[in-house]
């Protein structure tokens, strides 16, 4: 997969995780974006974190240190070779249970 | 605080990931030669 596809993949997967986060009204797909563009700069978990922290002050850095930490986590997942619809499925049932909603029913 | 969905705000989103693509292509640019 080139690097081109890791960050477009992973650019999905963080606005899921951007997604399950309670009042957040900015648009997540640029969100996303950004937080992919800093990691692949070369941005650590705590360098990203800080950035994200001075643009979104309603939001806690405990809550923005969550989806980093989720980012640099599905971006290694990806290199080993997850598809990017699982890792997003196991972040939809997360965010369900954030959320207080039943998670998918498993048969 | 109420919704940060402020234009202002945007517009400053953008500009960063305007910088942060052209770091990247830099970069991307540099490891090509």
């Amino acid at each position: 997969m080139s690097q081109e596809q890791y960050t477009e993949h992973l650019k999905v997967i963080v606005a899921e995780k951007l997604a399950g986060i309670p009042n957040f009204n900015e648009d997540i797909k640029y969100v996303a974006e950004y937080i992919v563009l800093l990691i692949v700069n070369g941005g650590t978990v705590e360098s990203v974190v800080e950035e994200l922290a001075t643009l979104f002050d309603s939001v806690s850095r405990d809550t923005l240190a969550n989806v980093v930490q989720t980012a640099f986590f599905a971006l290694e997942a990806l290199q080993q070779g997850e598809s990017a619809e699982n890792i997003v499925s196991k972040i939809r049932m997360m965010n369900a249970q954030t959320l207080g909603q039943p998670a998918v029913a498993q048969q | 605080k109420s919704k940060s969905d402020s234009p202002s705000k945007m517009k400053l989103l953008k500009k960063k990931i305007e910088e942060q693509r052209e770091i990247l292509q830099k970069t991307h640019h540099n490891k090509q030669q």
